[in-house]
Formats: structure tokens, C-alpha cells, sequence
């Protein structure tokens, strides 16, 4: 199927398992397809992927069933697109994209949250003009702020649960934001305001579990306190 | 320029190693 033949039809809005089917579809497309074709697909396509995702968020009565399950294909999709300069650039252009994924940060879902969070990692430690952690960070804060909640809360949540994968992809965020801070002063006081708010007795619990994936981010994590501390 | 592939790939990976954090 073209680029074109997809936009049609996610321009006519479909829902449920129409949906899904076409989302899954097209998440192949773009991983199998060259770099013209992303093109192809353009800026019309990841508006059309970003205004579907925020209509899931913001009207979850009208998307029922099938809502988490589209939602984590767009998160897929997205990750497809981005994954060449051409899309990437397109997706750093959109002011919606970035607030749009943070707003997928649900520890209630947490197979879409790892996906998310190692996301926005990637995002945040991409060479860049603007320094795309602040705007993570940014879009981190005002979700709380709307939310009224702790902005690292959702994190801290995530790394509550079972699932390894998303301890590990919660622990990348954290480091990601932490180690792209120029200063020391913003660096210290991120650490300290998770600290502070649940992580010092999450890392002891999660200190004790035997994977190596989540042991490099311990390490990195302790590394950088480190280095800070010395520095201080 | 502008075709470029598997970006998001290699982040995630230098994510995983750790390499992305290595002081520069």
C-alpha cells in the first residue's frame, strides 16, 4: 500500500479494529519501506497519527476497546517515523508531539509505557539547538500541573511495578534527563526531587533484582551522583 | 542528508549500554 493510500484512510477517522489493523499495518510500512517513503507519508501522516492520539487521550468514552490498544500502535508508528532524519525533524517541528507522548506516560498500561519513556530517553539525549530534555522535562511538568500531581510521579509509578522492562525504561528517562543538565545545580536538584519523593526506597528494592539491563542504569544513576557529588 | 536510517535505533541501544552516558 502507498503513503497516500494510508493517509485516505486515516483521514476518514476510523475506529477499533479497523484502526488497529491499519495503524499495524502502516507501523510496518515504515519500518520496511525507504526513507521516500516515510517522505511519502509526510507531514500530513504524523498529524494525522498525533490528532488520532490525542483524541484517544482526550475522548477515551468514545474509544472503549480498542483505545490502549491503538494508542501503543501510534506510540509504534511514531517510533517508525522517527527513526530517519527526515521524520524525526518532522516530529521535533510539531509542537504536539513531544506533550503527546509524555501524556502516554500511564503506569495502568505498562507495556505502552516502556515504549514511551525509552522514547522520550532517545529524544532527550539527541544532539539538538533546543536541548530536548528541557523540553521533555517541560512537558513532563505541565501534565503534572494539569494533573495535579507530582511531576515525576508517573515515573516513580512505573518503576513501582513488576515489569522489569519498565523499571529499566523509567531508570534511561531518569538518567537521560539527568545527564543532559549542563549545570550542576539542575542536575542535583532533579536528583534530589526524586529522591525525595519515593526513588531512594525504590532503588534499594530495586538494587536487589538480578538484570543486567537495569543494573547499567543503577550504575549509570550512581555514577553521575557521584561525579556530582565530587564536583559539589 | 535526509536519509539517514535507524537513529532512533542507535540512541536506544547507546541507552542500553550505557554509552550515551559516558561523559563526553
Amino acid at each position: 500500500r502507498s503513503a497516500m493510500m494510508y493517509i485516505q484512510e486515516l483521514r476518514m477517522e476510523p475506529r477499533d479494529t479497523q484502526l488497529l489493523g491499519c495503524l499495524e499495518s502502516l507501523r510496518v510500512s515504515l519500518n520496511n519501506n525507504p526513507v521516500s517513503w516515510v517522505q511519502n507519508f509526510g507531514d500530513e501522516g504524523l498529524a494525522l497519527l498525533l490528532n488520532i492520539m490525542r483524541k484517544i487521550q482526550e475522548e477515551k468514552d468514545e474509544y472503549p476497546n480498542m483505545g490502549v490498544k491503538c494508542q501503543h500502535e501510534i506510540v509504534r508508528c511514531l517510533k517508525a517515523f522517527m527513526n530517519n532524519k527526515y521524520g524525526l525533524k518532522a516530529m521535533l517541528t510539531s509542537a504536539e508531539g513531544i506533550p503527546l507522548l509524555v501524556r502516554a506516560i500511564n503506569p495502568r498500561v505498562p507495556h505502552m509505557m516502556v515504549d514511551v519513556v525509552k522514547l522520550l530517553s532517545a529524544i532527550c539525549i539527541l544532539e539538538h539547538p533546543d536541548n530536548l530534555h528541557e523540553r521533555v522535562l517541560e512537558a513532563i511538568t505541565e501534565e503534572a500541573e494539569k494533573q495535579d500531581i507530582e511531576r515525576f510521579q508517573p515515573l516513580l509509578s512505573g518503576m513501582n511495578k513488576p515489569n522489569i522492562g519498565l523499571k529499566n525504561g523509567c531508570m534511561q528517562l531518569i538518567n537521560a534527563l539527568i545527564s543532559q543538565g549542563e549545570e550542576l545545580d539542575y542536575r542535583i536538584h532533579i536528583r534530589s526531587e526524586l529522591l525525595r519523593l519515593g526513588l531512594r526506597d525504590l532503588l534499594t528494592e530495586i538494587r536487589t533484582i538480578e538484570n543486567e539491563e537495569l543494573r547499567v542504569q543503577l550504575s549509570v544513576f550512581d555514577d553521575q551522583a557521584e561525579d556530582d557529588s565530587e564536583e559539589l | 542528508e535526509g536519509d539517514e536510517t535507524g537513529i532512533m535505533d542507535d540512541l536506544m541501544e547507546a541507552l542500553q549500554s550505557g554509552a550515551a552516558f559516558r561523559r563526553k
